[in-house]
């Protein structure tokens, strides 16, 4: 899988997702 | 040339000799034999891989004695309403959860043993018009249900004797939840497929139940159930089947997939491909780190390398009749394989 096709990929995703969502 | 004449050739040329018949169990009371699972059993301070056995009237637990036989230590008689699943809890001891129902599942049990007093006991967890349930670590149990006007989804803690903790309620999405994953290598992180082809992504600390993401799989299959779902750099791999997909000329006929998702932009591509064997259909599979197993309408048993996309191994259906349960066990790889009479036998994969 390449970054073009995916978009920008983070190791974090979890806790940026986490931190983006609404409590 | 001895090997090769020793080696049976199955159906389509696939070979048995990736599975090895450890040994059979017979529950000569078992009317109509509708699940199989293992549980780690402990008594006198000896802890055993024990096979649980369901029926629709009750659940039998095995233990292993010398030469590769199996003695039933205990069956639960479950009254009314009939099994149709054993719901494997992984990391526990002492502990069997089924769920009960006609067409839906209606109702969650717990089978244990209580030494308190030196009893073997059933309690419930939750009735409700239940959707899905899977068992998580941490002895907890997700679980989504729906009334008429809306959808529950929600974790329960249970205690080593099988008594209700805790509960946690996730945020729901709008359509039904059809099946769950927890995320290897995410502590707290919990994937679900709905019933209009959408992951979801929950966080389920203690705290909050978050829903922190919906990506969509796509229409080409409908109704993909995840068995598992793994995270590694950055991409979210979610393994799907696919037990309605219809046949097609240029990708045969799918049993499960491996998606890779970036939860950051949800765009998703497919990484692996696993068809059925040609000229089989039908399907009901079981996954267990990177290897499928399915049942097909044959009833001959399906074996899949997920990581290869290839079908490994096909157990043609036994004489003595078909194939109808395809379970991987707990530890080892180990496939549970079932007939409707009560007949388990356990392969070594």
């Amino acid at each position: 899988c390449s970054e073009s096709d995916l978009g920008p990929i983070s190791l974090n995703w979890f806790e940026e997702l986490s931190a983006e969502a609404p409590p | 040339d001895v090997a090769e004449q020793l080696t049976p050739v199955l159906l389509d040329g696939l070979r048995e000799e990736s599975l090895q018949l450890v040994s059979k169990l017979k529950d000569s009371s078992s009317s109509c034999a509708v699940d199989v699972s293992t549980v780690w059993w402990e008594a006198a301070g000896c802890r055993e891989l024990c096979v649980v056995t369901a029926c629709e009237s009750s659940v039998s637990l095995w233990k292993p004695l010398a030469s590769d036989h199996w003695g039933k230590i205990y069956t639960w008689q479950v009254g009314e309403i009939p099994v149709i699943q054993i719901v494997p809890l992984p990391d526990t001891c002492n502990l069997v959860c089924i769920a009960l129902g006609d067409l839906e599942i209606g109702e969650i049990r717990l089978l244990l043993y209580s030494s308190e007093n030196d009893l073997f006991k059933q309690s419930l967890v939750k009735t409700g018009n239940i959707k899905a349930v899977l068992g998580i670590k941490d002895r907890r149990l997700v679980s989504s249900s729906r009334t008429v006007q809306e959808q529950q989804v929600d974790i329960v803690s249970l205690s080593e004797m099988g008594r209700c903790k805790d509960g946690q309620t996730l945020m729901p999405p709008e359509e039904t939840v059809l099946a769950f994953a927890e995320v290897e290598g995410v502590r707290d992180a919990l994937v679900g497929t709905t019933a209009v082809n959408s992951i979801v992504v929950w966080s389920v600390n203690l705290k909050t139940g978050q829903l922190l993401k919906k990506m969509h799989v796509g229409y080409s299959y409908p109704a993909s159930i995840c068995h598992r779902a793994y995270s590694d750099s950055g991409l979210l791999f979610v393994v799907l089947s696919h037990p309605h997909a219809k046949e097609s000329e240029s990708c045969g006929n799918p049993a499960f997939r491996v998606v890779a998702f970036n939860p950051k932009t949800a765009r998703s591509t497919g990484v692996m491909f696993s068809s059925l064997p040609p000229g089989h259909a039908g399907r009901q599979g079981d996954v267990k780190d990177a290897s499928a197993a399915a049942v097909l309408t044959s009833g001959a048993i399906a074996v899949w390398d997920l990581l290869l996309g290839q079908c490994t191994a096909l157990l043609p259906p036994d004489p003595e009749g078909g194939w109808a349960l395809a379970r991987w066990a707990t530890t080892s790889a180990c496939l549970l394989a079932g007939q409707r009479d009560g007949t388990v036998c356990l392969y070594q994969y």
